[in-house]
């Protein structure tokens, strides 16, 4: 793993010095190697790199420690930073219903994601409202009515509707009037270079005015998610992030580039297909598992 | 490294993060790297678009290495969709059928599905989109058993096709890639021979940990295709390099969309070029 690389490196210091450029680049090395391998964007490896370059070079080899050592205390304390922190999850919003709209590409876990949503605030004595927005797969409504039966949540019923924009205003309206304290909006996966529908998203957002734009990313995405998360955040300003299918063995590096171009913060993950699985993000433990 | 003007290190650092960006990976992108040098040092190529033109021909040869074509005259001919969660499986079947009939097939399609909510719901619309029946339990009867319905009614009714669908399983979980191998057990005894294929579908948006899938699903029970979906999105699938060379599995379609009509085959050339674009 990496440490022990870094540990070999570093070996061959002896003594007190200064950290150089030299001793430093053969490790760099080895950290980007396992950033790239674990699906961390190269632009984002790169500049991190960088990051931790500057902070450890010239440094004095501390007392007691190896030299290796520090490179990776370096490297832990950079990464955690990026990775933003722990528990941020979401805030109810002073005047109900709290509006929470999940977007994301195809088949990344959105409808997944809000009946594990609705099953947590439902558990926190919360009256929660689901909204079909997906009006394009096929069974999408009948798979967000289906996990709304099983949690006894109400899901708003599209009717006839074929416009998701007026299905998600309607939501709204029957929220508010109906005194929920939540309510989740499903929209249809879609990709961030399909114009028309991330117009449609647009269109969505100023029709609702949600207090919370959860982007959901797959944890197994790879060098794309950068492209992805770019364009969704400039697009709609999100306001989370919500990374699923964690508990494989999947790196999960996208989550570092997608916290590199977005900045939101992780509000969960997902942890497996049942609606219990949602969990509260750790970061040092997100961290560990991206550096291998 | 080169030692010539026309191709520096600049060069080089394009090339790799060319590469690395389509989700080659380091060692597929290393390699293909080094084995540039001695067509540098014969000179070969002395400049970027040789290169890449070099690139290409390293790409190809391991993409068409293993495209065999069985003509497989077995009927019905059973294939089985394996693959993580929220990959295309079902949509690939409702792309695959439509195609299949427009040939003239008879198809039957099995909802091996059973435990995602709404999942025997949306393989019935696709099967009514297309015009195929589908053989469908109630909500968590064994998949196993359908796929042996499915089959069943496959040899009864003379069709040409039975499509499997199943449901998405992380390749880690062992107890849910044991329930495929049942399966795969389970359809032997309903056809020996069955099932004739066995799809593995991969997301042109995943990174490295494609190959986990693609190692595992093919230890468990043996791949002999792959089809990779959403292509028309901005992932570039260059995963499939790695997974084709070390599996010996060939990339049989693309998905290119949501629509009945968006599975098209596999050409390497358009493939590898899209690489580079
Ligand atoms: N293993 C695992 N599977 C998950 C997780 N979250 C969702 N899934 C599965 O991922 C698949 C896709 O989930 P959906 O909720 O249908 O995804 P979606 O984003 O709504 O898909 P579209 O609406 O088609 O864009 C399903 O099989 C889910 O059960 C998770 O945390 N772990
Ligand atoms: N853009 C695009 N979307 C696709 C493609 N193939 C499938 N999808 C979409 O991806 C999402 C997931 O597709 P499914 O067929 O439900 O995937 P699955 O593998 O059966 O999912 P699970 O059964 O939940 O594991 C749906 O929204 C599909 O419309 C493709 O080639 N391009
Ligand atoms: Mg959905
Ligand atoms: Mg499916």
């Amino acid at each position: 793993n990496l440490t022990k690389k870094l540990d070999s490196i570093f070996k061959k210091i002896r003594g007190k010095g200064l950290l150089t450029d030299k001793n430093i680049d053969e490790a760099l090395r080895e950290v980007r190697l396992a950033l790239l391998e674990a699906d961390v964007h190269f632009k984002v490896a790169k500049s991190f790199i960088e990051g931790v370059r500057e902070k450890a070079v010239g440094k004095e080899i501390l007392e007691g420690l190896a030299p290796g050592q520090q490179v990776v205390k370096i490297v832990w304390k950079e990464l955690s930073r990026l990775m933003g922190e722990e528990g941020k999850t979401i805030a109810l919003s002073s005047q109900p219903p709290t509006l929470i709209m999940l977007v994301g590409l195809q088949g990344s876990g959105k409808t997944t994601t809000v009946g594990k949503l609705a099953r947590r605030f439902k558990r926190e004595g919360k009256r929660v409202l689901l909204v079909a927005g997906d009006l394009q797969r096929p069974a999408a409504v009948s798979q967000l009515q289906t996990l709304g039966k099983g949690l006894d949540v109400p899901v708003m019923d599209p009717g006839t509707n074929k416009d998701p924009v007026i299905v998600m205003e309607k939501g709204v309206k029957q929220g508010r009037k109906e005194g929920f304290d939540v309510v989740i909006f499903d929209t249809a996966g879609r990709l961030q270079v399909d114009e028309a529908l991330m117009a449609e998203l647009v269109q969505m957002k100023s029709g609702i005015s949600p207090d919370e734009i959860l982007f959901v990313a797959d944890a197994m995405t790879g060098q794309t998610a950068v492209d992805v998360a770019r364009k969704f955040h400039e697009d709609l300003g999100l306001t989370g992030i919500i990374l699923t299918k964690t508990e494989g063995d999947a790196r999960g590096g996208a989550l570092l580039s997608i916290r590199s171009v977005t900045g939101a913060p992780i509000k969960f993950i997902g942890t497996g297909e049942k609606l219990e699985d949602l969990e509260p993000f750790h970061p040092d433990r997100m961290a560990s598992r991206i550096l291998g | 490294f080169f030692g010539r003007a026309t191709i520096d290190a600049d060069m080089l650092d394009h090339l790799e993060e060319l590469l690395i960006g389509a989700d080659l990976g380091v060692e597929v992108t290393e390699r293909f790297l080094r084995d540039l040098k001695p067509c540098v040092e014969r000179k070969e190529v002395s400049d970027l678009v040789s290169l890449k033109k070099k690139l290409k021909k390293f790409m190809v040869s391991i993409l068409e290495k293993e495209r065999s074509e069985m003509p497989f005259s077995v009927s019905p001919k059973v294939t089985l969709f394996v693959g993580v969660n929220g990959v295309g499986k079902t949509t690939t079947i409702g792309k695959r059928a439509q195609k299949l009939k427009e040939e003239g097939g008879r198809i039957v399609l099995a909802a091996g599905d059973t435990f995602r909510a709404g999942a025997g719901e949306q393989l019935a619309l696709w099967g009514e989109r297309v015009g195929v029946e589908v053989i469908r339990h109630r909500p968590g009867a064994d998949p196993a058993a359908v796929a042996f319905d499915a089959v069943s009614a496959g040899l009864a009714r003379k069709s040409d096709h039975v499509l499997i669908d199943t449901a998405g399983r992380l390749q880690t979980k062992n107890n849910l890639m044991a329930e495929l191998k049942k399966m795969v057990r389970v359809l032997e005894k309903a056809m020996p021979g069955a099932p004739h294929e066995k799809i593995l579908v991969l997301d042109a948006t995943t990174g490295q940990n494609a190959l986990s899938q693609a190692k595992l699903f093919n230890e468990a029970i043996g791949i002999t295709g792959i089809i990779l979906t959403k292509l028309d999105g901005t992932g570039r699938g260059g995963i499939v390099i790695p997974i084709v060379e070390t599996l010996s599995v060939p990339v049989t379609d693309i998905g290119v969309g949501e629509g009945a009509d968006d599975l098209i085959p596999f050409h390497v050339e358009s493939f590898v070029d899209a690489l580079f674009e």
